[in-house]
């Protein structure tokens, strides 16, 4: 049905959030900022 | 770098929803986040020896591709978090049943850092717009679109947020499934060709304007970001109403005990808001917006050092001061009433870009958060944008908001991630030029 609408489907896998992905979020925040983000938007 | 490339937006770490591709003939496979933050097509090469990310993924080896075309031209991408380097190569990409020849791509061979080496994901595949992809290299997107491999240009994203791990949701190239999405969509014009990029109105908290963007903010739909990021000003706002904790600002404090009631008299005076923290000799004042008073000379910037009065933060928290003190006048607060409340924000100010806590006990009485888009309100209620984390007792709770100032004249700048991606289904015209969303399915 799909091809028939031209349409092409992906399918996307979900992960929660969990505390391990949060330290290493952390970590790698600070990470970012040493780096001085020469490429950020916010800079 | 040397181009100016902007790539920066994406908080990678937290991304939640992945897809499959495949790169070369036969197609390897790779797990990738489809980015509408990004444009470029990465993935780890097979030729990455000195990071250990590298171990972690899946890697691709030219060698074992009947349809790779060598390229070799360095490329680096450094992100906010993080960073690759690398060289570019082509070779076909299946995405679902299509494949896409001479794709430039690139293998990354430096990972370093923790940042990609705890990713669940290989790589990443962005659909923002070619003005924006390092090396200036042709996107995915625009390749299927060249070789006539859809018949609409638009894509769309639909995540399922009742999924359990391995079902998140749908992308779907073309066009959009009407299974996805109710009632109609409202349809925003993309204003700066690089993101998807709109002009967004007034945020509303508990039915109540925040202020800050009913001038005007910009927004951004990034399907590679987790949370929404916003404005320190209106972030401080919603926290106060959710209770999050927040970060005491001793300049906030400051500014409201030594300086509070001159800036409510000079609103009631019907002074321009944007003067009167020049006015009260806390900024300068540019014609546009305020600037630091710090900026003047270096004599100055130093004296201001020594009596700590004039720095950013006294500016900055004079501006957000200004804002919602103007906020509460319109809703005919007393002044004493308005101190308190301002004092009160002084207490819940997010660090930012951090995550802030919130009682998992207190869904029930915390208030609708409204985008205004194209003229009408997108709610999003406690449940879709706080995000649990555990279960059980040991269950945290955090806010799905963070904060991140991006100064005019390209902010004050919203980053509408997946927080707001799961309850919209989000639609990318890039036949017209615009972005739209319907609430999902």
């Amino acid at each position: 049905a799909s091809e028939a609408e031209g349409l092409v489907r992906i399918a996307l896998k979900k992960r929660p959030i969990d505390q391990n992905n949060r330290v290493a979020t952390r970590l790698s925040g600070e990470e970012g900022q040493h780096l001085g983000g020469a490429n950020s938007l916010g800079s | 770098e040397d181009e100016g490339d902007i790539v920066a937006l994406q908080n990678y770490m937290n991304a939640q929803y992945f897809g499959e591709i495949g790169v070369g003939t036969p197609p390897q496979k790779f797990t990738v986040i489809f980015d509408t933050g990004s444009s470029n097509l990465w993935v780890p090469s097979a030729k990455c020896y000195f990071s250990i990310a590298c171990y972690f993924h899946s890697r691709y080896k030219a060698g074992q591709s009947s349809t790779y075309k060598k390229n070799g031209k360095p490329a680096a991408i450094q992100y906010g978090t993080g960073s690759i380097a690398g060289y570019f190569s082509e070779d076909s990409v299946t995405v679902g049943d299509l494949v896409v020849k001479d794709q430039e791509f690139i293998e990354a061979t430096k990972e370093p850092g923790v940042t990609f080496m705890v990713a669940k994901f290989d790589g990443i595949l962005g659909l923002g717009f070619q003005e924006i992809s390092v090396g200036k290299a042709v996107p995915v997107w625009y390749k299927m679109i060249e070789q006539g491999l859809i018949s609409d240009p638009v894509f769309s994203f639909w995540f399922n947020r009742h999924a359990g791990e391995g079902e998140g949701g749908e992308i779907v190239f073309g066009g959009m499934d009407p299974k996805h999405y109710i009632g109609e969509h409202t349809y925003v014009p993309v204003t700066q060709k690089g993101y998807w990029q709109f002009d967004m109105g007034d945020v509303l908290v508990g039915g109540k304007s925040t202020g800050f963007c009913a001038g005007g903010c910009a927004a951004i739909a990034d399907s590679g970001t987790s949370l929404l990021a916003g404005p320190t000003a209106i972030i401080t706002e919603i926290n106060e109403k959710i209770g999050a904790a927040g970060v005491v600002s001793q300049e906030c404090k400051t500014v409201v005990s030594q300086y509070g009631q001159q800036i409510l008299d000079l609103l009631l005076a019907e002074t321009q808001p944007k003067k009167i923290c020049s006015q009260v000799g806390l900024c300068t004042f540019d014609g546009t917006r305020g600037v630091s008073a710090g900026i003047r000379s270096v004599v100055d910037d130093e004296a201001e050092k020594s009596n700590g009065l004039h720095s950013d933060p006294m500016c900055n928290a004079c501006e957000m001061a200004v804002v919602w003190m103007q906020n509460q006048l319109s809703q005919n607060k007393t002044q004493d009433v308005i101190l308190n409340y301002i004092n009160q924000l002084c207490d819940r100010l997010p660090s930012p870009m951090g995550e802030s806590s919130v009682d998992c006990g207190s869904l029930a009485s915390m208030p609708e958060i409204e985008f205004t888009i194209g003229g009408k309100k997108f709610a999003l209620k406690p449940e879709e944008y706080i995000l649990k984390v555990g279960e059980g007792p040991a269950a945290q709770c955090i806010s799905g908001f963070t904060a991140m100032d991006i100064p005019p004249p390209r902010g004050p700048l919203w980053i509408l991630g997946d927080v707001f991606m799961g309850p919209y289904h989000t639609v990318f015209d890039y036949g017209k030029l615009r972005v739209g969303f319907a609430k999902a399915a």
